[in-house]
């Protein structure tokens, strides 16, 4: 089973 | 005050079409640099940014800096009132909550003006960092479209390889497995036509075929499209609009659990 990353986990706000 | 004129008009059509079913709502970003947008899809799994540079526009004027929120499905309703050949100019006052889209036909004998209304969106600009990519595939965008159209009928996920062998596309599914493999080739006719891989070392990384699909609806815009990969990055998939600056969509990988 494999999962979905988000984005918010690689990039930062800024 | 904002005054955007757009000769080629139907590149905001196209543009919008690319990205209207990814994004609900967006800021559209008025700067000295151009029209830009970053917004992120409702599930926050892919990003995309958009560049139209300044120069690119036969006429740009952005007094200051200046943030639009639009509903894209109703800037696209909008934008489908104006013919493929008309000129498009975006016009928006200082603290108006409405944008004017106007329309000139070729010869200037049909004008039209449709304003729509603004709305407050609150979102987060992401910082991109520069990254290294371990493999960056150039393809003709169509080509790339129809092997993620073919996969999409099979499984739901795509595994994308990048081998010296050359760039392959994989997926499995309840009625079976596919494998596309694309090699190198720039022995051909037009430089558009050519499929470069650039390999700093093998990468292989997994993801969701909706997203890919959704991505190729870009393709209207560019004759070839760029993919970066690297490991435990979001690929990169990259229209260049010509002249004017590009669409980047962010796609976040899945992973083993």
């Amino acid at each position: 089973v494999s999962q979905q990353r988000q984005i918010t986990s690689f990039f930062s706000p800024g | 005050m904002l005054e955007l004129r757009l000769v080629q008009g139907s590149l905001l059509k196209k543009v919008l079409e690319a990205i209207k079913d990814l994004v609900n709502d967006a800021n559209f970003d008025c700067s000295a640099t151009g029209f830009s947008l970053q917004a992120m899809d409702s599930s926050h799994v892919a990003l995309v940014a958009l560049l139209l540079r300044s120069e690119g526009f036969e006429h740009y004027r952005c007094d200051r800096n200046l943030s639009m929120g639009m509903n894209l499905n109703n800037m696209s309703k909008m934008l489908k009132c104006a013919g493929n050949d008309d000129i498009i100019t975006i016009k928006a006052d200082d603290g108006s909550d409405t944008v004017t889209f106007m329309f000139e036909s070729p010869n200037q004998d049909k004008i039209a003006d449709f304003e729509m209304k603004l709305m407050d969106i609150d979102s987060e600009h992401l910082g991109i960092p520069e990254a290294e990519y371990q493999a960056i595939v150039r393809m003709p965008s169509s080509e790339f479209a129809r092997i993620c159209k073919d996969l999409s009928s099979i499984g739901d996920t795509v595994v994308i390889s990048v081998t010296k062998e050359g760039v392959k596309f994989s997926t499995r599914g309840d009625i079976g497995t596919a494998n596309v493999v694309c090699r190198q080739n720039t022995t051909v006719d037009k430089p558009e036509e050519a499929t470069v891989i650039e390999m700093q070392e093998p990468v292989s990384l997994t993801f969701a075929l909706r997203y890919m699909n959704s991505f190729t609806k870009a393709t209207p815009l560019s004759g070839t499209v760029t993919i970066s990969l690297s490991s435990d990055l979001p690929i990169v998939v990259e229209y260049k609009i010509a002249e004017m600056g590009y669409i980047r969509f962010y796609l976040a990988p899945k992973i083993e659990d």
